[in-house]
């Protein structure tokens, strides 16, 4: 699974998610990267949300919008939203997740629980890019 | 004028440290920087944030490490079954598609039902047909097939025959 979210220079946000799904399969399974709400969400007043990983889970905790309304009626940070889904509820189900979002104000978080996930950023002349720690 | 961020994930089924090799470590790495590099220009540029996301996704789609189009998993019938989604945060338009075979970048088509408004998810044949005429590149299903995701086909059908299909890593489950 591949995502990216942006932020433009409008102020506006943006998701993006795409997959094969994992190995093996069912034929006919469906994942959460095209439930919107679930692997893929954007809106302006809070977050855009890609995730990756266990899609069952995403879908069952409606993860994108999730972090979403965490920001946006309980006033959490991006951070706090997204890490605690990923270290906490997704983790304690066993899902093996990760994702990449970003605020309205610029900020970024690439939180995961596996033993890796490619990611990365870039604002201005800084880029950004990881697999496992580093 | 807002200060322009882009960030993305090839996926959280990394290779564990001591089985990445030099190679696919400095393959990663240069797909994630051009699919970042690509999608920033685009920002920095004037574009929008969904023109910068779908550049990006197209990116990694078409490079075969990630399990995305060229590269994607396969199922357990040895098919690629692709899904793929876009929001837009402005307008809160989406658009996806699940069980496509056929189209090359489903990112794309996401985007252009994002922007149709309505039908906003298509599925499979449906999915690959509506791509078809509106213009969008489609492929066979070969197209998306590496070596690596039929060897690791065979790997997990195995470990389901011998009972270790618990036991899969998050790489050979999702590469």
């Amino acid at each position: 699974t591949v995502g990216a979210v942006a932020l433009d220079g409008h102020g506006h946000l943006a998701a993006a998610t795409s997959t094969g799904g994992y190995t093996a399969k069912p034929a006919g399974r469906v994942g959460d990267s095209p439930i919107i709400g679930a692997g893929t969400w954007a809106d302006d007043r809070t977050c855009a949300v890609s995730g990756t990983g266990k899609g069952e889970l995403f879908i069952r905790l409606a993860v994108g919008h999730d972090i979403h309304a965490r920001m946006l009626y309980a006033g959490q940070s991006l951070e706090d939203a997204a890490g605690g889904l990923i270290h906490g509820e997704l983790a304690a189900l066993g899902g093996g997740a990760g994702l990449c979002a970003v605020d309205r104000s610029g900020n970024v978080t690439l939180p995961y629980n596996t033993g890796g996930m490619y990611r990365g950023w870039i604002r201005g002349d800084e880029v950004y890019v990881a697999i496992h720690e580093d | 004028m807002t200060r322009p961020v882009l960030a993305i994930h090839g996926g959280c089924g990394a290779i564990p440290r001591a089985d990445l090799t030099p190679e696919v470590n400095h393959a990663a790495r240069s797909a994630l920087r051009r699919a970042l590099q690509a999608g920033y220009a685009l920002l920095i540029s004037g574009a929008s944030a969904a023109d910068a996301v779908a550049e990006a996704v197209q990116i990694m789609e078409d490079d075969p490490v990630f399990n995305a189009g060229h590269g994607a998993a396969l199922n357990r019938d040895g098919v690629h079954e692709l899904d793929a989604s876009l929001m837009d945060g402005e307008s809160g338009r989406a658009g996806a598609v699940a069980g496509a075979r056929r189209i090359r970048n489903p990112v794309r088509v996401a985007r252009a039902l994002a922007e149709a408004g309505d039908p906003l998810l298509l599925i499979g044949s449906a999915a690959d047909a509506w791509a078809a005429s509106h213009g969008f590149d489609t492929v066979d299903n070969a197209h998306f097939t590496t070596p690596a995701r039929v060897a690791a086909l065979h790997t997990m059908l195995e470990r389901e025959r011998l009972g270790t299909a618990q036991g899969a890593t998050e790489q050979e489950k999702h590469g």
